[in-house]
């Protein structure tokens, strides 16, 4: 009770003049710029918050704060030369770290400066990501906290296409009744613009009182006409961008393996989960799909012989075996792995799987190996090996305890990628959408090949899979910036026949679609360019050999500096203004690794005081204030 | 009816079951201060069910507002509100609001009741729908409170105590009687209480199938969780 009182106190001396959030899609990059202008209007100096939450996937370009009329500008350096900068900070007990894991998909950037009375600070965080599509749509997030009424609050994004919008939707959890006309929204062809900007009164929780009803998330979700053939190529400023997600095409048949982990740390709600989930999932196959199970804990047990088609029956019965999983014992990944590698090729050899059919394996576990092989390095090597790159590898990492990185790095080598699933009461949710990001293969093997003497620097260009929902992304530079065309084609292997098409990619004159705005799309497709170049690069730098890693980190870090980007490899330094003693601090922003998130969420305080984390899920969470029910059973 | 004490900022829940003798009426929210009195009259099933465990819900709820000159009465038919000797009926089968100056009442048709009380209190009852051919069971009603910042410090009841938060630890850690669910030794107000991890269910989202909320069980009707016993609880009236 004392904090909170001291709390109000000092907020009352201090008032936040506006919080303004402005958001710029072009082309699936979004760049944010959110600022904060604050007043202390009491009569000695106070010390002003500054805490803004960030999408994970979004990297911190810009940070300034301008004070008495003089403007402290951050500067991105390399990782461990800021650190020397901040260690004299660190050592006199400043805190100098900034970023900190928010929840699942956020990052929480927080400062703190001391400001002379009677005077105001304004804040300025610039963040920029690329959107990507997931169950067909993209999703802009903007959390917003201002703890206290604002004279001026504005939410605006403006979204630019030129594929043109199919659907633009906008919502947020704080939204009530009186709150959603405030939402406009206005849709064109290829431009949408969202704003939301409640007055002082309208963002008061009650009449008369302190607290503001704005405390959530403001989500906008959006997709684009998809194009038929080669997909969408934008060329602007001597940059390319491709974006291939064609309509239409039928999905590939599958054949699943499901390896699930039933050790005893699976006990409780990850097991009870588990099995909810396995029995939807089992329920959504395709009847032209093929399945099987197989659960282990140090013993290794396959629920059949071989795949199994996904008829009504099977599936039937497959889901009574699902609901019979019980947790038992250790933890033997390598062996259920390569169990699940060996039923796959067995199949395959015996041609009891359509020729034209995507082979998977979907790993759930919760820990970390501690029966048969545990050296995680050889576990990695024996799969990679045993794959042989003829399938791919999902991993779902259920809870703090699974080292995320060992999954990570697996199913990259394997044609798949790992997912993090928290432990909470939607972690059933969490493992359907997860299967249904992968459960509908349109086309295997995507190439996407561009004149090589036309471009350079091209980012990947070579997909095991194209996904029902998702989208494939290149960007390249153009040799040549006088060109005006150049011819793309798209070869992949599709359900029946084989997929090639061509087109021409032509100079898109932003003049012309957008002749009011172009000044505002400056250097965009350079920088998704460089963002996503920088993203892949920070996951080569995972795998691979040595030189390899060393090679592309080398790569990744001077990308990060040249653009101003923070990234794992990169700190923004602000040096503060001098505290009382006399001393310059330097803050620090730091971009966390998924390792570092998990890290930071097993270190979070727990109700308890000794016990198994994992009998502890995290409830549910619908509001951030408490909620006395009583109900029936 | 099951009780869940919610608390985000320790990222846990608390739970306990009250049972008592159909008709028996209970304070949940009591604060004279404030003028806010909420009160619930349990029911049980049809008849005896086959395992002879007799289940008991909430079907009407008296909610007073002493300052405001508002009451309301909530049963599983409809939906009285009172404010200055004016009376208004709602029936759950319809969508429809009230506003007045110091209460406002939105229904959802079949399904939830949202009532905000001015500068005070703001809580959702959802409806149960059972089939009405159903052997055993019959409607009943689900009572959340989500906003009580504004009641008094007094503030008392079933759920009343646990507005301002609650103090308490758990240690000991043991397998229990279900695998799923640990015992552990819970210190709370003063007592050494044995509890069970566990789920239980808010029905807010998903009123048919509800969501699981984890939470430590406390045993005997939230014995030495609430102050006193549950038969402190029981009023002779709704009003």
């Amino acid at each position: 009770t004392k904090v909170l009182q001291k709390r109000s106190t000092n907020e009352a001396m201090v008032e936040v003049l506006s919080v303004t959030v402005d958001c710029t899609v072009t082309n699936r990059f979004a760049h944010t710029v959110m600022t904060s202008v604050a007043l202390n209007k009491a009569n000695t100096s106070k010390e002003i918050f500054f805490d803004v939450e960030l999408p994970k996937s979004a990297f911190i370009t810009n940070f300034s704060m301008e004070i008495e009329g003089k403007v402290y500008v951050g500067n991105v350096k390399e990782k461990e030369k800021a650190k020397k900068q901040y260690e004299k900070a660190v050592s006199s007990g400043q805190t100098a770290g900034l970023v900190k894991a928010s929840g699942r998909k956020m990052e929480k950037f927080s400062v703190s400066v001391n400001i002379a009375a009677e005077s105001n600070v304004t804040f300025i965080l610039t963040y920029e990501e690329l959107l990507q599509r997931k169950l067909g749509q993209y999703e802009i997030l903007i959390r917003v906290k201002p703890k206290s009424l604002v004279e001026q609050f504005q939410i605006s994004t403006n979204i630019y296409e030129p594929q043109g919008l199919s659907h633009v939707d906008a919502h947020a959890t704080f939204l009530s009744n009186e709150l959603l006309p405030l939402v406009e929204k206005t849709v064109l062809e290829k431009k949408a613009h969202i704003s939301f900007s409640p007055t002082v009164e309208q963002q008061r929780k009650c009449p008369g009182c302190d607290g503001t009803l704005i405390d959530g998330d403001f989500i906008i979700k959006y997709d684009v006409n998809r194009q038929e053939s080669v997909g969408d190529i934008q060329i602007v400023n001597g940059y390319f961008v491709h974006f291939f997600a064609p309509p239409d095409l039928p999905r590939v048949p599958k054949n699943v393996v499901f390896v699930i982990d039933r050790s005893g740390s699976m006990s409780g709600t990850k097991m009870a989960q588990t099995r909810d989930a396995l029995v939807a999932i089992l329920e959504d196959l395709h009847e032209d799909d093929h399945f099987a199970l197989i659960q282990f804990d140090s013993a290794i047990l396959s629920w059949k012989e071989s795949l199994t088609k996904a008829t009504k029956e099977n599936v039937a019965e497959a889901k009574n075996y699902a609901r019979s999983i019980r947790d038992n014992g250790a933890t033997d990944i390598n062996q259920a792995v390569l169990d699940g590698v060996e039923m796959l090729k067995r199949d395959r050899q015996a041609n009891r799987l359509p020729e034209r059919s995507v082979d998977m394996i979907i790993l759930l576990t919760d820990g970390m190996p501690n029966s048969g092989v545990s050296d995680i390095r050889k576990i990695q090597e024996n799969v990679r090996s045993a794959v042989g790159g003829n399938m791919s590898l999902f991993c779902l990492g259920f809870g703090n305890d699974v080292d995320y990185n060992f999954l990570d790095v697996m199913s990259k080598e394997n044609k798949g990628l790992a997912r993090r699933i928290f432990e909470a009461s939607d972690a059933t949710l969490q493992l359907q959408d997860f299967y249904e990001e992968v459960a509908s293969p349109l086309l295997l093997e995507v190439d996407l090949v561009y004149p090589d003497n036309a471009v350079d620097y091209v980012t990947t260009s070579h997909f095991p899979q194209l996904f029902n929902g998702s989208e494939i992304v290149v960007a390249g530079r153009l040799t040549d910036n006088d060109l005006d065309n150049f011819l793309v084609e798209v070869l992949g292997q599709g359900f029946e026949d084989n997929y090639k098409v061509q087109g021409q990619a032509s100079v898109f004159d932003w003049n012309v679609m957008y002749p009011d705005e172009t000044y505002i799309f400056g250097d965009f497709t350079e920088r998704l360019w460089a963002y996503l170049t920088i993203q892949q690069l920070l996951e080569k730098s995972k795998t691979g050999t040595a030189d390899e890693k060393a090679n592309a980190t080398a790569k990744a870090l001077e990308m990060s500096l040249q653009y101003s980007f923070v990234t794992p490899l990169t700190s923004m330094v602000v040096t503060k203004p001098e505290t009382e003693d006399g001393t310059d601090s330097p803050l620090i922003a730091d971009k966390l690794t998924e390792e570092q998130r998990q890290q930071a969420e097993r270190l979070r305080p727990m109700a308890y005081s000794r016990g198994a984390s994992h009998f502890i899920p995290a409830p549910v969470q619908y509001a951030p204030s408490p909620v006395y029910l009583v109900d029936g059973d | 009816p099951h009780f869940i004490i919610e608390l985000p900022g320790r990222n846990d829940s608390l739970c306990f079951n009250i049972n008592n003798a159909p008709g028996t009426i209970f304070n949940l929210v009591r604060d004279p201060e404030a003028g806010v009195f909420v009160n619930g009259q349990i029911i049980g099933d049809k008849k005896i069910p086959p395992d002879g465990k007799i289940n008991t819900y909430f079907w009407r709820f008296g909610i007073v507002h002493q300052t405001l000159g508002v009451s309301l009465l909530v049963t599983t038919q409809y939906i009285s509100v009172s404010q200055d000797g004016k009376d208004a009926k709602l029936l759950w089968t319809d969508t429809g609001s009230l506003k007045g100056p110091n209460v406002d009442v939105v229904v959802t048709k079949d399904g939830s009741l949202t009532v905000t009380l001015k500068d005070s209190v703001k809580f959702v009852i959802l409806l149960h729908k059972v089939w009405k051919k159903h052997p055993y069971h019959r409607d009943y009603l689900g009572f959340y409170t989500l906003d009580t910042h504004l009641l008094s410090p007094s503030v008392h009841g079933l759920l009343g105590q646990f507005y301002h938060g609650i103090e308490y630890e758990v240690t000991d850690l043991r397998p229990g009687e279900s695998p799923e669910k640990p015992d552990a030794t819970m210190f709370a107000k003063g007592h050494q209480l044995n509890v069970t991890r566990g789920w239980q269910r808010d029905f807010r989202r998903d009123v048919k199938n509800g969501d699981n909320v984890p939470c430590w069980f406390i045993h005997n009707n939230g014995s030495g969780l609430i102050d006193g016993a549950a038969a402190d609880y029981v009023v002779s009236s709704l009003f």
